[in-house]
């Protein structure tokens, strides 16, 4: 089965999205099998793979409300070795629909066993050797069914303030689920996004997150670089847009670096 | 009885805390009376405004709930003009909590009205005449709350592509509370933030924004400066902190022109 890794922070803008597409993009290039799922109703991950809204008439909100299984809803991306749940506005619903539902915070889960299963049988698809989850900036029961799913969290975190201050709330969350509906969530790293080398803020908040969470930090740090934003206009992962710029270069290194401490696990 | 005006946004990070805290101490600044009411779970208006953890025994949350009053948890700040009614990480179960309760939407409307009526009676407190109000980055029953609320919506918006795509979302949302929560709601305007004149995605999502928008949006542009992203860390409001930087001198224009705009309706 595939190693499902979530990218969650309810903090607004730090990177949740950008990480999700680029290191896909980086996993996928060195021969791992993607697959990304869009639990955000922004529906940012599946519009920076270039999905249309055309190509949204089942997604992740159909299959969460149990009308459709995982099988049904992948698309593929122009990318090799990366495919999508694409996401629409209409998610946002989920959150109230599924308050009432049996196992709500589990739909996510238990579609990826019944996809796992199905693989099983030879249907005919290629196994994923990664899920990477895309969530919304909140913890409401959609990112509490991807931390329910997953095996382990990358933190995408803004070298900013007020991303700081969140993080202690993320992290007493993720002991919440860990306690209660996932006790194998891991957090795997944060990863530190937007760096500016020429502001002091950054340097003091990345030194602040390395004294407090040592080597839980990963080393690649993702420079703030406008080519990573520049990139899904074109419906493009930025290392397909333009692979030699700072950002591309960062979430290689990234993937490099997040393939090593598996293979260490 | 006071303008409500709210900072709402669910694309996250494009500068819906900065702006009410800023644009708050600004109006302040020109004689206005303001009441800042943090609803968003982080946290991130009261922290910049320097309000203590220890602070926010009584917070908007207890409000919505039903347990207290708006005159109970208004708590004064460092800046004169300006008082804020606090938020913490529990505000993140009133999503659930109020769900099933009566008039769930209104809870915050219902608690301005009172808040009127007990002011008129000469509480002592002095009337306010603006109150602004910051939402987390989604569209869950808090931001329904303040737009349910409100006079007017003043949306921030990130010169990305990303935040872009998420206007045509919210803009569908305001037209259904205006159908059915509050007829009276109004689009004062979309304030573009975080401009960086070094590149070119700034201006086309700027030129693309007042293509569509023209007077909707303001002339006035929010550059980027890191002053402005540093003064949280002190507890100030940037105007306070460095008002001669590019980040306050155009909240203060912002300001000004919002005054002006308000003048003219
Ligand atoms: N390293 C970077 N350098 C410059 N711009 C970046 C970088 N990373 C992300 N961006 C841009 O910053 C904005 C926020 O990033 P992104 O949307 O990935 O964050 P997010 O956490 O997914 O946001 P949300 O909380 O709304 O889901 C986007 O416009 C994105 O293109
Ligand atoms: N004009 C600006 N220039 C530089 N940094 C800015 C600017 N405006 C805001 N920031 C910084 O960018 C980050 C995002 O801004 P802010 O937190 O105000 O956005 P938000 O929309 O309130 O986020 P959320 O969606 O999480 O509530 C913060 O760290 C803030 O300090
Ligand atoms: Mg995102
Ligand atoms: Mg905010």
């Amino acid at each position: 089965a595939p190693r499902v890794l979530v990218m969650a922070n309810q903090k607004g803008g730090v990177g949740k999205t950008t990480t999700a597409i680029n290191l896909a993009t980086a996993l996928a290039a060195v021969g791992e099998r993607v697959l990304i799922i869009d639990i955000d109703p922004q529906g940012n991950a599946s519009t920076g793979l270039g999905i249309a809204r055309t190509e949204r008439q089942t997604t992740i909100y159909d299959v969460l409300i149990g009308t459709a299984r995982l099988s049904d809803v992948v698309i593929a991306t122009k990318i090799p070795g990366v495919a999508v749940v694409p996401s629409t506005p209409d998610l946002a619903g989920a959150d109230l629909e599924l308050l009432s539902a049996p196992r709500r915070n589990f739909r996510l889960r238990d579609a990826l066993t019944g996809f796992a299963a199905e693989r099983g049988k030879g249907a005919g698809a290629e196994g994923y050797t990664y899920v990477l989850i895309d969530c919304p900036p909140s913890l409401s029961v959609l990112t509490m069914n991807a931390l329910a799913a997953a095996d382990g969290l990358i933190v995408p975190l803004q070298c900013e303030f007020f991303a700081l201050e969140g993080l202690s709330h993320l992290l007493r969350t993720v002991e919440l689920v860990r306690g209660s509906l996932n006790p194998k969530l891991e957090i795997l790293g944060i990863v530190l996004t937007m760096f500016d080398k020429r502001n002091n803020l950054s340097d003091q908040v990345a030194a602040d997150v390395r004294q407090h969470f040592g080597d839980k930090v990963y080393r690649t740090v993702i420079p703030r670089n406008v080519r990573l934003s520049e990139a899904p206009s074109h419906g493009l992962p930025a290392i397909l847009y333009d692979h030699k710029c700072p950002g591309s270069q960062a979430y290689i290194a990234l993937a490099t670096e997040i393939i090593q401490r598996e293979r260490a696990l």
